[in-house]
């Protein structure tokens, strides 16, 4: 079973065509295995990123270098489905 | 749960439970409902659809998927519910009694049947199928990029490890060529809707070419009409237009393999987010969600069923 802890979903909004740019360049460094839940589309329109763990370092620090504005939507994607996981068990007990 | 009445629309559900309320929803609704076999899953697993007819030969008919990327529970679970709204509100609601009436309406809830369940025992963000893929340690073909519309091009990737490998040909992933050789194979489908989650979207083609569809104004003031309708229920807002310019180059997709097929009437919905929760919306979501997307639904079958072709 794969484990997501200290995983986080960052929704990311880009403030140009520019930023727009610099965010699908990051989609393609496979190494930091970013998976885009929402991909970026146009200026103002949000981005959502689920980056793993390990690479939350380098994906803010690209984000903060290139003045890409970020909230963390999801602090913790393990947190999240251990919720759900224990709402469709109580959900099936009943 | 021994009769519809008794199931749960509010929570999640296994493949099994889903596949056995299939089973409660024809035993519940006899003379509306039953469930065909289109095919098999990459890993066997049947691919049920239930077909809603009053009667008649190969009537023209209106097609419905929810959940070919699995991760996007709220999309499986919002089916189910719509499958149970068109069974009990025939016979009561005048647009859903009049399309019946009219035209067949086919509904694959579970697209994905092995990527669904390896949502719910591995890797609940699972997106693609769960092939193998030849030279690869990486496994599966992300669905909506392998049919043959455009298949190939820059709006999908060659890359097996990437979320949106398009496959090694078009039409290579099970769960894609039972949809195309059934649609094709009925040669009367007059509209395909195929849902997802979760960017509040309504979207007609084209993904893999910026070239409008001939009928795009048609097309544009339906969505806008529908995304509308649903604002109306719990002032969820969304945008709409064609994916090309509504969201990004998409290459090998549904819907573009269905209107160039034929199908005039293509549309795939990206339902609702909370802002806060993406694929993992909790459970007391999916009614609201089911209910604001039901009018917008309507929407599109009634005018596939007025503008008959």
């Amino acid at each position: 079973e794969k484990l997501f802890m200290g995983d986080q979903v960052l929704r990311v909004t880009a403030g140009d065509e520019g930023q727009v740019t610099q965010l699908r360049v990051l989609g393609e460094q496979a190494e930091l295995q970013v998976d885009f839940w929402r991909h970026p589309t146009r200026p103002g329109h949000p981005a959502d990123l689920r980056v793993p763990f390990s690479s939350l370092p380098a994906v803010k620090t690209f984000l903060e270098s290139n003045n890409i504005s970020y909230s963390i939507m999801i602090e913790d994607v393990q947190e999240l489905l251990d919720e759900e996981r224990r709402t469709m068990v109580k959900s099936r007990r009943t | 749960e021994r009769s519809t009445s008794t199931f749960d629309f509010a929570s999640y559900h296994t493949i099994d439970e889903i596949y056995h309320w299939m089973d409660v929803l024809v035993g519940d609704h006899p003379n509306l409902v039953s469930k065909i076999q289109i095919g098999q899953s990459y890993e066997n697993r049947p691919l049920y659809v239930l077909k809603f007819s009053t009667g008649g030969s190969n009537r023209s008919a209106i097609w419905l998927d929810t959940g070919i990327h699995p991760r996007e529970w709220i999309t499986q679970a919002t089916g189910i519910w719509t499958a149970n709204k068109i069974a009990e509100e025939y016979g009561k609601d005048p647009s859903v009694t009049a399309i019946l009436d009219s035209m067949d309406i086919f509904f694959e809830i579970v697209t994905n049947p092995d990527g669904f369940v390896f949502t719910h025992s591995s890797d609940r963000l699972w997106r693609k199928t769960r092939s193998i893929n030849a030279g690869s340690p990486c496994i599966g073909v992300d669905p909506n990029r392998n049919w043959d519309a455009g298949f190939g091009g820059s709006g999908a990737s060659s890359d097996p490890c990437s979320e949106t490998y398009h496959g090694p040909y078009a039409h290579s992933e099970r769960e894609v060529k039972a949809i195309a050789d059934f649609i094709l194979g009925h040669g009367n489908v007059k509209s395909v809707i195929s849902i997802h989650s979760y960017s509040q979207m309504l979207l007609f083609p084209y993904g893999y070419k910026t070239a409008p569809v001939p009928n795009h104004q048609e097309m544009n003031e339906l969505a806008k009409k529908a995304v509308s309708d649903l604002a109306a229920v719990y002032g969820t807002k969304y945008t709409y237009g064609s994916i090309m310019d509504t969201i990004y180059a998409a290459d090998g997709i549904a819907v573009d393999w269905a209107y160039d097929n034929g199908v005039k009437y293509s549309f795939t919905f990206e339902l609702r987010d909370t802002g806060r929760y993406g694929f993992l919306l909790p459970s007391t979501q999916i009614i609201p969600t089911a209910t604001e997307t039901w009018p917008a639904l309507l929407d599109v079958m009634v005018h596939v069923l007025e503008h008959p072709y």
